[in-house]
């Protein structure tokens, strides 16, 4: 038996609208420590990995390893139907060929229940090297959708260059050229808009907009993004997705190749 | 002129 409940239901609907026009099939991998998600996208360009830990749900019981996969876009489209006040149960017996979803409207005496059917999918595994990136920069959510945003009106491609004097993100089109520098914020008082930019060494990478665009897509997940970049490998995109009490229940993490000289 | 490398290129199947 497989329960997962969250009071908080638009976490869920969140994190789906975050990853259901990237990847269209996928396996949600639940055990005892919680629900975790990786798939790459149809072009293998970039790679999504979603993590929820089982403290996160207010309740959660996952009596044996289960794999449940699905089409995102439906399971989406289902979700989306959920109030962002509703808690959102998720629930499948061992062996599933089928998981039921439960909407509970707070205050409300209704109860709205969907069945949703498995796929099996040979999803294969991608390791992820431990990497000690050479930038890291965090910064307000909200600016990261922007600059992607406006960025991509000029161009298809931003290059990311780092160094003592800050970050900047430029891109060229047909129509002209754009860029946006960054510096690190002074002060601490909010914490949310803050930019905090750690450069071990310098680098220059160029990453599709395109992608960077369907990534913003988790801004709604959390007030801040870091970007960890080192020369000649993915970059990562994450949000880290907390609790009412601020701590950390999982995260949306969000691998992009890089565009390099042919 | 840069180009799209896919991501598989970094990451192996485990």
């Amino acid at each position: 038996m497989f329960e997962a409940r969250m009071v908080r239901g638009f976490i869920i609907k969140r994190i789906l609208e975050a990853i259901k026009d990237l990847v269209s099939e996928a396996s949600w991998d639940c055990s005892t420590s919680g629900m975790s998600l990786q798939a790459m996208d149809t072009s293998h360009v970039s790679l999504v990995s979603v993590s929820l830990k089982a403290d996160g749900f207010d309740k959660y019981r996952c009596d044996r390893n289960l794999t449940l996969g699905m089409n995102l876009a439906s399971l989406a489209q289902i979700v989306k139907a959920a109030g962002n006040d509703d808690v959102i149960t998720i629930k499948a017996p061992d062996d599933a060929d089928k998981i039921t979803l439960i909407f509970e409207p707070k205050s409300e005496t209704e109860t709205w229940e969907y069945e949703i059917k498995l796929m099996n999918l040979d999803s294969e595994y991608l390791g992820i090297p431990e990497t000690d990136y050479s930038v890291k920069i965090n910064l307000p959510s909200h600016k990261f959708q922007r600059i992607c945003r406006d960025l991509s009106q000029i161009g298809d491609s931003v290059t990311i260059s780092a160094a003592k004097d800050g970050v900047r993100f430029s891109t060229t089109g047909d129509l002209g050229s754009g860029n946006v520098k960054l510096n690190q914020t002074a002060s601490a008082d909010k914490p949310d808009e803050a930019v905090t930019i750690k450069i071990e060494e310098p680098i220059i990478l160029s990453f599709a907009l395109k992608y960077l665009n369907h990534f913003a897509r988790a801004t709604a997940l959390s007030p801040q993004v870091s970007l960890s970049l080192s020369k000649d490998v993915p970059l990562v995109v994450e949000y880290v997705i907390h609790d009412d009490d601020d701590d950390e229940i999982g995260y949306i993490r969000y691998y992009l190749a890089p565009k390099i000289e042919e | 002129k840069k180009g799209q490398v896919s991501i598989t290129n970094f990451f192996k199947p485990t």
